[in-house]
């Protein structure tokens, strides 16, 4: 963990009375070891490392009895702060049924994570309508009529061939119909770098204008995270970020990465493959996480 | 990189932001360098290309040792079991692997051996038709070894080519998927003692540090064979990769270049390490 590594650094101060600032430096060394193993991405890194030690070089540290250990507060306290406030609320304002759309590349989550989202709005007493609106992947309509079924809630009659733009309007009036509050809009996973797919989401989000557009992102996503998560932003201004997977020993880097360029919330957090297992953000926990 | 005129402690920067942001790993990163730095001042370079030269030699050295396609040939039926965590695109992949074979004149079974995750069965039959492979499932639900069981034993009864087992998606960290994964491996083998012949773990590029924990860990508990990294279309290197030959020597069989049936490469060490610098 980062304490053990900086335990080794700084220890050897006992003897020695006063911090150098090549202690510092050294110090700086192992956090930055330490981010770069958690995937955090290089510039975020560089950046994060010139706030500490700004803090590290001042008296806080420096006339410290333990600098080890206010060095380590130091770090969590600033990384803590970048992770941003707890987790926030879903924006859920808005004419019915309120739009909720999932983003992001292939395999990140998404498709389970609208499942879950549903439990969430069930369980504050919203009514939703889920809308499978991935038309390309083998079977994604099924996935999600699956998951919609074993949670009895109402899902709209997607079919292969059938324009994602389309079928969100046609969903719509449907979730009309049936009295539904909210409609969870799934979406096929696709790169960053594909212009017509990333123009297609641009036409979903002016048709329905969505209170929410949420980046999901893999826990264990490496370096690419932020550039990807930046291209999603500019294309349509995501207003949050789901991260999955964090049932894994990925130490999740890419929500500090995300956060500390994006400045968009971390919304809910993936912890398991079943429709129970999402959880709120927790900004201190993650920051611990990653340093660990 | 290539806008520096002479090998400084810049350069060095310069490419270890490189290393770092293909997802090489700041430790792998680090030894590279070193090694990059010794050849440098035993051969007196002074041209930061050279260096650079050196740099990309290195790693090609360590991932075109391991670049080893699949020999399908080697038995009848040659079986292979596809594996890896949640989403990196082991159906996927399956089906493209399927396809390949097929149009190689070969007959393909493939065992719907995910029968957790909701339309994993019927997103793997959308691939299978593709393909033109028969599929054995059985039931959502039902026990994966008992489809694995049932699909080799259909292999040989067939007189099939290829045997190719999905399971479903599983963190490395969740001991008792560990622990079935050793179980369907285990029951393949009493119907051909050397099945599977291939153990593929599947690793999606995107991935950082955390590829190397799920290799070592499918590693321990089934023995990997071979390595197939998915997602190159997208803008991250794979460099995750590395690491992974480095450690554990394990051979990289093909990589996965899009969400089409044909997106499927064999691996090439020289174009992987050449886009990483590109
Ligand atoms: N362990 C774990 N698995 C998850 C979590 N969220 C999703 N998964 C799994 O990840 C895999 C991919 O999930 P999907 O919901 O299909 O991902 P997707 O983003 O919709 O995929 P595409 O539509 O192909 O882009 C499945 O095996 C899910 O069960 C999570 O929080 N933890
Ligand atoms: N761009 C791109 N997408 C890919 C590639 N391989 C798979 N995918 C996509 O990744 C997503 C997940 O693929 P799956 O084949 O369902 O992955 P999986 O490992 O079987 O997922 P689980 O069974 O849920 O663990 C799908 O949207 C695929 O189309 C690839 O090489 N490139
Ligand atoms: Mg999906
Ligand atoms: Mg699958």
């Amino acid at each position: 963990s980062l304490s053990e590594r900086l335990n080794g650094v700084i220890k050897d101060l006992k003897g020695h009375g006063k911090l150098s600032e090549k202690n510092i430096q050294d110090a700086l060394k192992e956090v930055r070891m330490s981010l770069l193993e958690a995937d955090v991405n290089f510039r975020v890194v560089k950046d994060f490392l010139k706030q500490v030690q700004d803090r590290a070089l001042g008296a806080e540290v420096m006339k410290s009895l333990t600098p080890g250990q206010q060095f380590v507060k130091i770090v969590h306290e600033e990384l803590t702060e970048l992770m941003g406030g707890k987790g926030q609320e879903l924006n859920l304002v808005g004419k019915a049924p309120v739009p909720i759309m999932f983003v992001g590349l292939q395999g990140s989550g998404k498709t389970t994570s609208v499942g879950k989202t549903a439990v969430i709005l069930k369980k504050k007493g919203r009514r939703p309508f889920l809308v499978p609106a991935d038309v390309y992947r083998p079977a994604a309509i099924d996935q999600l009529k699956t998951l919609a079924k074993a949670l009895h809630m109402p899902v709209f009659e997607s079919a292969v061939g059938m324009d994602p733009v389309n079928i969100c309007k046609l969903a719509r009036e449907e979730a009309e119909r049936q009295g539904c509050d909210t409609m969870i809009i799934d979406t096929a996973g696709r790169l960053s770098i594909d212009e017509a797919m990333m123009d297609e989401l641009v036409k979903i989000k002016a048709e329905m204008k969505p209170s929410e557009i949420l980046f999901v992102a893999d826990a264990m996503t490496g370096q690419e995270a932020v550039n990807v998560a930046a291209t999603f932003n500019e294309r349509v201004d995501i207003t949050g970020v789901v991260l999955t997977k964090m049932d894994s020993d990925a130490r999740g880097g890419a929500a500090l990465s995300i956060k500390a360029v994006l400045g968009k919330p971390i919304k809910l957090v993936g912890v398991g493959e079943k429709m129970d297992a999402m959880e709120t953000f927790h900004p201190d926990r993650m920051a611990g996480r990653i340093l660990d | 990189i290539t806008g520096r005129k002479e090998i400084d402690d810049d350069l060095y920067e310069d490419l270890e932001e490189a290393l770092v942001t293909a997802d090489i790993g700041v430790q792998t990163a680090y030894k590279l360098l070193e090694n990059t730095r010794e050849t440098v001042e035993r051969k007196d370079l002074k041209d930061p290309a050279a260096l650079r030269d050196v740099l990309k030699g290195q790693i090609l050295e360590i991932v075109k040792t391991e670049a080893i396609p699949m020999d399908a040939g080697s038995a009848k039926p040659f079986v292979i079991m596809v594996v890896g965590v949640n989403g990196v695109g082991k159906t996927t992949t399956i089906g493209k692997i399927a396809a390949k074979y097929g149009q190689e004149g070969k007959k393909v079974v493939i065992a719907a051996g995910d029968t957790f995750r909701a339309a994993a069965i019927e997103q793997l039959e959308v691939w299978a038709n593709r393909a033109g492979a028969e599929i054995v499932k059985q039931d959502a639900g039902a026990d994966p070894s008992a489809v694995a069981y049932d699909a080799v034993q259909a292999g040989v009864s067939r007189g099939a080519d290829v045997v190719i087992v999905d399971t479903a998606g599983r963190l490395h960290t969740k001991a008792n998927l560990m622990e079935e994964l050793k179980k369907i491996k285990r029951v393949m083998s009493k119907i051909v003692p050397d099945a599977p012949h291939e153990t593929v773990l599947v690793l999606d590029a995107t991935t950082g540090q955390n590829a190397i924990n799920q290799a070592k860990v499918f590693n321990d508990a089934i023995e990997l064979t071979g390595l197939i990294l998915t997602k190159l279309d997208g803008t991250s290197k794979g460099g995750c990769i590395v690491g992974i030959c480095d450690e554990l020597q394990v051979p990289i069989r093909m990589i996965g270049i899009g969400e089409k049936v044909d997106d499927l490469r064999p691996f090439n060490a020289v174009e992987f390490v050449d886009a990483m610098f590109g």
